[in-house]
């Protein structure tokens, strides 16, 4: 279950704040995934006291009401990003970067289907660059793109370019893999699906044998 | 990045979060950073597997205005339904009361009592109206709370309401349930002429796949 509460002390009106969480809750919890079970109980309550003074914001399109909303965004990224770094049984973070997408919406959808791909996960936790499980992923979406745009990259992996597959060193993609493992750190991602100006990111973590472990027996 | 992780008064490593470069300041302190925000943490005997604080409050000084988002499970739990009842009606809050251990989803109407029990006597021990009241729950999904315990525990809970790190480290450790770390972020800038603090706290290990509206 994901809970969460966020405070700030802004002054800012009823509807623009509920606007500005609203958005920086789908560009950050809504994004991750560990294990592609939406629970029962999930919130994010946010709470905005006005104890700091200043001006009112009343308009999310001000320029104060750009900065309260990036503001609001990167914290609760930073939080969003901790949970799935921190998914059971996980080595490490994994975060998939979508560009070139029609709308920041579609980006979002792609890079939050690779991130929660099964079979990329536990390609990941086995430390094996098994790069078309992500094209797979990204195709199976439900965001139209021209395959013959894609583009993956692992780290600094070149996988695939303009949807050739690229010649790549095995060995030191995995070695890469296991590094990152090895430091609980971030495995990323790369996709470029089009010339769009959508562009997103979504973050996960590897599915290991742990996993399963911890959850068989949850209540026994 | 392990090795970054500072040991926590509560005997809980803390997440390792960094926030990217921006025009804001990372500060200590998570979800009492912010100006007019108070918190605590304690054990209330509602977890079964250990002895970490598993019961949580936040505490706005006044009426905070309030946003949330909430699961879109049907089987939605019965804090859930709660919250998103009251904020149907209000747009202003002043206290969120989080409990580990115990879900309470799939508990049919006596959760949903439960829920209001909770609320009603938290609302009397601070002194505002019940709708000023807000709950989480996480845990085992099925199960009620401990409710006995947990009201229990309400007093000395609202006793220990600071707004220094310790207390927002405690509620950030008291949240968690399989997570291995605790996640507390907040940050400062500057908007307009005026110094603003966000700050906040998070828990979640499993069954994390959010899609709430």
């Amino acid at each position: 279950t994901l809970l969460g509460v966020i405070t700030c002390d802004a002054a800012v009106t009823s509807d623009i704040w509920r606007t500005m969480v609203k958005t920086a809750v789908m560009r950050s919890f809504n994004q991750i995934t560990v294990d592609g079970d939406s629970s029962t109980n999930d919130t994010i309550l946010a709470l905005a006291s006005g104890a700091c003074g200043g001006d009112l914001i009343a308009r999310g399109d001000s320029f104060e009401g750009s900065q309260l909303q990036r503001a609001l965004d990167v914290v609760m990224q930073g939080l969003a990003k901790s949970v799935a770094w921190d998914g059971e049984g996980a080595t490490c973070l994994i975060a998939v970067k979508v560009s070139g997408a029609e709308t920041e919406a579609a980006a979002a959808t792609i890079a939050r289907t690779v991130a929660s791909s099964s079979l990329t996960k536990a390609a990941i936790h086995g430390r094996d660059p098994n790069w078309g499980r992500i094209a797979c992923a990204a195709g199976y979406a439900g965001v139209k793109f021209d395959p013959s745009q894609l583009s993956i990259h692992l780290g600094q992996f070149l996988l695939m370019e303009g949807g050739q597959p690229q010649p790549f060193d095995r060995s030191a993609a995995s070695h890469y893999l296991k590094v990152v493992g090895e430091e609980h750190g971030t495995v990323q991602i790369n996709i470029c699906v089009g010339n769009g100006t959508g562009c997103s990111e979504a973050w996960g973590c590897d599915l290991s044998y742990e996993y399963v472990r911890i959850n068989a027996e949850y209540t026994t | 990045v392990l090795e970054q992780m500072a040991p926590s008064t509560t005997s809980m490593p803390e997440a390792p979060i960094v926030l990217p470069e921006g025009p804001w300041k990372q500060i200590p302190g998570g979800v009492t950073a912010a100006g007019g925000f108070k918190a605590s943490g304690a054990y209330a005997r509602l977890r079964s597997a250990s002895q970490k604080p598993d019961l949580a409050l936040v505490v706005c000084d006044h009426d905070a205005v309030v946003a949330g988002t909430f699961t879109t499970n049907l089987m939605a739990a019965a804090p859930v339904l709660y919250c998103k009842k009251i904020l149907e009606k209000s747009d202003r809050v002043r206290a969120v009361l989080i409990n580990a251990g115990q879900a309470n989803a799939a508990t049919g109407d006596a959760g949903h009592q439960d829920s209001l029990d909770c609320a009603s006597a938290l609302a009397k021990i601070l002194g505002i109206p019940m709708e000023s009241v807000l709950i989480q729950s996480t845990g085992v999904i099925g199960q009620r709370i401990k409710k006995d315990n947990l009201l229990d525990s309400l007093p000395y809970l609202v006793s220990e309401l600071s707004s220094d790190i310790e207390s927002a480290n405690k509620a950030a450790v008291a949240i968690t349930t399989t997570d291995i770390v605790s996640k507390s972020v907040a940050l400062e800038t500057i908007i307009g002429n005026t110094k603003v603090r966000i700050g906040g706290m998070a828990k979640g290990s499993g069954m994390i796949h959010p899609n709430m509206a």
